[in-house]
Parts: structure tokens; sequence; C-alpha cells
């Protein structure tokens, strides 16, 4: 798995 | 950025759109609950704390500039317009803000990927806007008449989250990203919530009818 930030969503 | 999510985000912004729309041009506010619109000011402010530490795009940092703005701006209205706080349905809007926010709160106490400020109140914002809506709908179920504005209103935000479901799953599947059941499963929640109204919306949308949710 990667990056997978969520945080990059709103 | 997959189309899932763009659309996600653009049925979000759009909703808002109509919902200031009703309030600015129509100058009203009926049918709308302000105990959600409240809710969702606490959503965005502290889901949005890491917007003056944290950049990630200019498209994410302005979108989240408007979300605070807008929604700020709709409680503004609803509290001290003086014609559109009249139209306020307050005595149906009795949904305790408190009996949604304290649950969330303690449940991102104790479920959160890291114990640091920034993640419990993400967290929180992404367990308490999971059931913001719930003031709204419990209004509309108590409301006779509910406008087109206001039905689509709804509608446009449940598709939000039902766009980042998808957004999700390409993401897990196509872009290989890790599993997050913090925001999966509250997002899922988030769009369970609204099951039974979409089942109205379409079935008067078919019928060519006026929205009423069975009381």
């Amino acid at each position: 798995p990667s990056n997978g930030n969520v945080h990059d969503e709103l | 950025m997959n189309a899932f999510r763009l659309a996600g985000d653009m049925t979000h912004l759009l909703s808002i759109i109509l919902l200031l729309h009703k309030i600015r041009a129509m100058k009203s506010c009926a049918g709308i609950s302000l105990r959600t619109q409240e809710l969702y000011v606490i959503v965005f402010v502290t889901r949005y704390v890491d917007l003056s530490m944290k950049y990630y795009s200019f498209y994410n940092s302005i979108m989240k500039i408007v979300f605070l703005g807008t929604s700020i701006s709709i409680v503004w209205y609803m509290r001290y317009h003086k014609v559109v706080k009249q139209t306020y349905n307050k005595d149906v809007d009795t949904f305790r803000h408190i009996f949604l926010i304290l649950p969330c709160f303690v449940l991102a106490l104790l479920i959160n990927r890291a114990f640091t400020v920034i993640e419990v109140l993400w967290t929180f914002s992404l367990y308490l806007e999971a059931v913001a809506i719930l003031p709204q709908l419990v209004l509309l179920q108590r409301s006779r008449n509910i406008d087109n504005l206001t039905g689509n209103y709804v509608f446009l935000l449940g598709a939000y989250r039902a766009f980042y479901l998808l957004n999700w799953i390409y993401r897990f599947f196509i872009e290989n990203h890790q599993v997050r059941w913090i925001p999966w499963l509250s997002g899922l929640l988030q769009t369970a919530i609204y099951a039974d109204f979409f089942y109205y919306y379409i079935k008067s949308w078919k019928n060519r009818e006026k929205l009423k949710l069975p009381a």
C-alpha cells in the first residue's frame, strides 16, 4: 500500500 | 484525484450553493435545520485546523476555505438576518446538539489513529459529520411541505458521501491505498442514514409528486 493519506480529502 | 472524488466534492459544493441561493434569493430558510448547519460549522472547523499547517494543493485549500466560509455565513443568515431568521422553523427544530457532539467526542478520544490534538479533532469531525444530518431529517419528517430546493439540497448532500465511498473503493483497488477504517465506516454510516430519504426522494421524483416523508 502507498501513501493512502485521507487527510488530503475534504 | 479521481472522478468519484471530484463528483463528491462538486455535489457537496452544489448542495451549499443551492442552500445559499434559497437563503439569499428567496430570503427563506424554511425547512432548514439550524442545528444541522451549526454541526457542519463544528465539523469544518475541527477538520480543517490543519489548513494553516499543512499544504496539500491549491484546490484543497480553496475548498476548505469555501466550506468554512459558506457554513459560517449560512448560520449567520439563519440566526441574525432580519428577514431570513423569521422563516426559520424554530419550534420543530428541537434536536439537541449535545446528544450528537458528546458521544462523537468520546468516541474520537477512544478510537483514533493517533492520540494527538489534530488526529482526535479530525476523527471527531468524521464521526460528527456522519450524524450531523439527523436534525435536518427530523425536521423534514415534521414538515408538511418540503420545497424542491430543500429536497434537492438534502439529496445532493447525501450523494456527496456516496461518491466518496466510490472514491475510497477506487483509491484502495486502483491506487493501492491503505485500509482506512475510520473514514470508511463513518462515511458508510453517513450514507446509510440517507437511505430512507433517498427512497422517498426518488419515488416522488418518478411519480412527479411533491416530496413528503412519512411521519
